[in-house]
């Protein structure tokens, strides 16, 4: 049996709205390490890793590893129909092909169930290793500055050198730069830029991605932007302190 | 022009 109960249950909200519209059809896998997801979108040009640690939720029991297939629309639909303070407590039975979701709040309580999916899905071992530049930022700065570029370009070209992290596009109307330097806030750290590099790196990639990424945003008020030396780009948000949500993106390269 | 590349170039199967 698998169970779990999230007192904050806008949590697992906000993680729904950050990633149905980027991958359709998920598993989450279901383990001691926790409540976690890894899928690529339909394109195969971006992963999303998702990772919910068993000491962030008020219960939870695994007594051996499942994997849950599950529309992330459906899911999204069923969670909508739960208050936004309402805790949640997910449970499927052994052998079962439907999961349980159950909405309490002081007023009383409703259950939903969904019907499991089998999906197939390879799991993807992650190099952490090759980063050649980490921007940490704050994620509604990030939010902005997608939105904005996207009105000109369809492609941003990220460069982060010693003078700090630019963003940059092309389009018919013309061109835009917009440059980040670090700027540490002690008082708000949160506030903070602060850019890490090895090596000046620079590479570019679509917006419509970006974009979809920074429906993450409510969940933490700081991003991680990291680089590899292969031009990955790595997109990540923690979520209160019981995990984190990490969008990689395949660079655009030229032919 | 420019190519783009796939997710799964970046990470290996396990």
């Amino acid at each position: 049996m698998f169970e779990l109960r999230l007192v904050q249950g806008s949590l697992l909200k906000k993680v729904l709205e950050a990633i149905k519209d980027l991958v359709n059809d998920a598993n989450f896998d279901c383990s001691a390490t926790g409540f976690s997801l890894q899928a690529m979108d339909p394109s195969h040009v971006a992963l999303v890793a998702l990772l919910l640690r068993p000491d962030g939720f008020e219960h939870y029991r695994c007594d051996r590893n499942i994997s849950m297939g599950m529309n992330l629309n459906n899911m999204s639909k069923i969670l909508k129909c739960g208050g936004n303070d309402d805790i949640i407590t997910i449970r499927a039975d052994d052998g079962s092909d439907t999961v349980t979701f159950m909405f309490e709040s002081p007023n009383g309580s409703a259950n939903f169930e969904m019907n499991l999916m089998d999906i197939d899905s390879e799991h993807h071992g992650i190099d952490e290793s090759k980063c050649c530049a980490v921007v940490r930022m704050p994620s509604s700065e990030f939010q902005r500055i997608c939105k904005v570029l996207s009105s000109i370009g369809d492609t941003v070209v990220i460069s982060v050198t010693n003078e700090g992290v630019q963003f940059s596009t092309r389009g018919d109307i013309g061109t835009a730069n917009i440059v980040c330097r670090q700027n540490i806030n002690v008082d708000k750290p949160e506030e903070s830029t602060v850019i890490e590099m090895s090596q000046p790196v620079s590479s570019q990639f679509p917006l419509r991605y970006m974009n979809s990424f920074t429906k993450a945003t409510p969940l933490s008020n700081t991003v991680t932007i990291s680089l590899t030396s292969e031009l990955l780009l790595a997109v990540e948000y923690t979520i209160a302190e019981m995990g984190y949500i990490r969008f990689y993106l395949a660079p655009k390269i030229e032919d | 022009v420019n190519q783009q590349s796939q997710i799964t170039a970046f990470f290996s199967k396990t």
